[in-house]
């Protein structure tokens, strides 16, 4: 039975590809069979673990439309350093999609479909996506199981997550019943101001128990890891941005494999 | 002459609407009549001024297909707290319109044509985008005189600005010939990690003598002052941000005015 989580939040730089890539690596390191896919044009995820390389294969040579030369997913899916991690890179020429799959009535079950034979592989697959609600984070909503949303503790975050909770309950009116959001996480939390306190205080008050207990700290060994092309648990094991995300890994298995 | 600025970048959380709102202000504190218009369907600068209004019309209804009951740009825009200060609010629905109007050979221009009626009024306006390179920023980037590009001084940051220059000279090829990029601004920039002082370094080696003189640190007040629906000028003028945003203007005013 595998777990699929999309981590979806279309405000901008809240910690979703942060989030995807170490708690992705922390799955793995737990003995979970763990695939990490990028679903973000901008392929940050992919750019954390390989280096830009044009000619490969990647999730839009998955998705795009019939007859263009489609590759299986199976095709895509390259191994990481670390066992247990593997990673299906993603590409700018995933934001054409939005235009090409318009109006096609099967546009957002492409994902699903297309992870259908591989399942049996993995006990998890973490799905980042872009900053947006369109079709490819449409596409990731279908075919998870859970929905995890990083919330930076900020004034403008709080804002904008009626948008994304509208959005998962159209996802559970029709297309995906089955979807739960497994959790909020607060995301580069810092201790010192006061506006990372007071509005955890307001998404405490709006999430409740769906909040992690686990937040994630500002630290920027979390944001020099992926410059070395390396997960925070081998960049700066011992750093509270490991000690998060590994806790945070044991939170989601507690709430995903006790139901 | 009415000179129009795109604030554009697809990575998100860059401080795309932190410097659109306080450029503005800091533009309209020098005596220029400034329109802040607000493309992202976040609504974030809006919400910098004005509380969620589900009733006003805003651009979304400017920019709709035809026979939606469109309004005017000039029946949308409302004044702020600041002498020669406006701002034209945007709104969730924005999104559809990448959709709506897929495949109609003037969707590039919509901006662009409701804008003239209302040029004469004003001396700059200022665009905020969403952080994607869809129709919304393809439409500011067609409308716009110039592009400024904020860009964090981080990891990530480097890698995504080749997609945004591709955009940028597909557009000059043939929408937008005069569009110039009037700057690049290093934002969100810390004095205190070796990471930014890197990433610094090498966006300078890659832009050069676009690069603005001015950077934006990273400075608390810069975050707090949309909760309380003010920009940083009234909120905290003698802080840093306020001080680095007014700089800015100087050095915008200087190159836009002196070509
Ligand atoms: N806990 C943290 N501590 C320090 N820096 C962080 C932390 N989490 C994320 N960052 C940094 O903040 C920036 C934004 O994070 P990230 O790119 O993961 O967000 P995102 O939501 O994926 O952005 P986008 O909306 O563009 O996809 C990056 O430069 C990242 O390195
Ligand atoms: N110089 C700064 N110092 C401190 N905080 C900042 C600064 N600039 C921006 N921020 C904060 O960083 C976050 C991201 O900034 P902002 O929302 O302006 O980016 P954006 O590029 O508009 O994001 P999006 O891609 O979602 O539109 C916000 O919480 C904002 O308050
Ligand atoms: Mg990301
Ligand atoms: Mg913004």
């Amino acid at each position: 039975m595998s777990h699929i989580i999309a981590i979806a939040n279309q405000k901008g730089g809240v910690g979703k590809t942060t989030t995807a890539i170490n708690l992705a690596a922390a799955l793995a390191d737990r003995g979970r069979r763990t695939l990490l896919l990028d679903l973000d044009p901008q392929a940050n995820s992919t750019l954390a673990f390989f280096s830009p390389d044009e000619s490969a294969t990647t999730l839009y040579d998955v998705l795009a439309p019939e007859g263009s030369g489609r590759a299986t997913m199976e095709s895509v899916i390259r191994p990481s350093k670390q066992t247990a991690l593997s990673v299906a890179p993603g590409k700018l020429m995933l934001s054409r999609l939005e235009v090409q799959l318009a109006g096609q009535f099967d546009a957002p079950f492409r994902l699903k479909d297309a992870l259908s034979p591989v399942l049996k592989n993995f006990d998890y697959i973490v799905v980042d996506t872009p900053p947006a609600l369109g079709i490819l984070t449409v596409n990731a909503m279908v075919a998870a199981t859970h929905l995890l949303v990083p919330i930076q503790a900020a004034y403008f975050a709080i804002e904008g997550t009626d948008d994304l909770l509208e959005t998962y309950s159209r996802i559970r009116a029709r297309p995906n019943p089955d979807l739960k959001i497994v959790g909020v996480l607060i995301t580069l939390y810092d201790k010192r101001t006061n506006i990372s306190r007071d509005t955890h205080e307001q998404i405490r008050a709006v999430f409740g128990n769906t909040l992690f207990r686990t937040k994630i700290t500002k630290n920027v060994r979390l944001e020099e890891s992926p410059a070395y092309k390396e997960t925070i648990l081998s960049y700066a094991p011992r750093s509270p941005g490991a000690v998060e995300y590994r806790k945070l890994a044991l939170e989601v298995i507690d709430r995903v494999e006790a139901n």
